[in-house]
């Protein structure tokens, strides 16, 4: 494995966004990692649409029905793959824009742009996390948020943080080592990208500490899953 | 029950302090300082006055709120941000959105389960 990696030096990550007072979250973190996965299948880097899984995907969980992805009000990665597979893919946000809140389902199966070939769920390891990331482009993930909404810059290692799972990034790389600004302390770290704009973290980035001293800090090696996309030629 | 000030909250803490004058308690006049500079760094406006003051006390809160998570992570920079006039629970219920996932799917048999990739060499 090399010992920093960073899937936005290689073109596979798009620009940042932001959901705005919505929990669509999941979407976001659905799309990025579609988005670095159909790079990796075309060689083209689209920027993908998660208002229409905010409109249109109401997949429930396998084993429990009542639990399902609903818009502003939550969902789940893995459910949204599993939405992904069924619909056919994902338009692109140009020719089905974010707009914040859920609407009426506007799918047009014929402007779809990136499909999703299979997904899967990866062990609560680090250097498994680290492998996939590396061969599958950029990974959905979830976190505790706990710190996130007073969170400036730097990496983030909270000596206390629990690890029930409230927000879904994209972990796009990691880094050997990263210093704080005021204590020098190296801490190796995963990237991570979130949907809350630009104005906020570094340039809309997360740092959180990682290695074998600060393991699942946050929960963040709880809930990850890779995706791979089919080549769509557009119609 | 939060933003209970512990004993440790007497310690300087030098990345704070930058957000927030000294002491331990916000000054009135300190937090109104902030809470003005907020306003205009993210242009904010409040339906009314009681509003503005029910803000400016969400923010104090959080204020002190930084301070903690800086002591409690070093490595990080905490302080003012976008949401700094919200609510934890506010902040939760407009911005994050990860539905908890069922029991099956956490309990594991989870049927895409990646296989084990090598990661020595």
């Amino acid at each position: 494995l090399p010992d920093d990696f960073d899937w936005r030096e290689r073109g596979a990550v798009g620009p940042v966004k932001d959901q705005g007072s919505c929990g669509s979250c999941w979407s976001f973190s659905t799309s990025g990692a579609l988005e670095g996965a159909h790079f990796l299948a075309t060689g083209k880097l689209e920027v993908l649409s998660e208002q229409q899984m905010v409109d249109c995907d109401h997949e429930c969980d396998a084993s429990e029905s009542r639990a399902c992805d609903s818009g502003c009000n939550g969902g789940l990665m893995t459910t949204a793959f599993s939405y992904l597979m069924k619909s056919g893919g994902l338009q692109s946000e140009k020719d089905y824009p974010y707009a914040g809140r859920e609407n009426t389902c506007k799918f047009d199966k014929s402007k779809i742009v990136a499909q999703v070939k299979n997904f899967s769920v990866i062990s609560v390891n680090e250097d498994q996390i680290a492998a996939n990331l590396v061969k599958h482009g950029p990974l959905a993930i979830a976190i505790n948020a706990a710190y996130m909404q007073t969170y400036i810059g730097g990496v983030s290692c909270p000596f206390i943080c629990g690890r029930h799972l409230d927000h879904g990034v994209l972990l796009v790389g990691y880094g050997s080592a990263g210093y704080a600004p005021i204590r020098f302390k190296e801490k190796p770290y995963w990237i991570i990208k979130n949907s809350w704009g630009e104005n906020w973290g570094e340039k809309g980035y997360y740092k959180i500490c990682r290695g074998p001293h600060d393991k699942n800090k946050c929960g963040v090696d709880s809930m990850v899953s890779s995706v791979t996309a089919i080549h769509t030629s557009k119609k | 029950a939060a933003l209970s000030s512990s004993a440790a909250e007497g310690e300087e803490d030098p990345l704070i302090e930058q957000v927030v004058g000294g002491g331990d308690e916000l000054g009135e006049l300190d937090a109104e300082a902030h809470f003005a500079s907020f306003e205009r760094r993210f242009g904010r406006t409040y339906r009314d006055a009681g509003e503005r003051a029910y803000r400016m006390s969400v923010f104090a809160a959080n204020l002190r709120r930084a301070r903690r998570h800086q002591r409690l992570d070093p490595t990080a920079t905490h302080g003012v941000t976008k949401f700094s006039d919200l609510t934890p629970g506010e902040f939760r219920d407009r911005f994050l959105g990860l539905r908890r996932p069922s029991l099956e799917g956490l309990v594991g048999g989870e049927p895409h389960e990646a296989p084990i990739l090598p990661t020595d060499g």
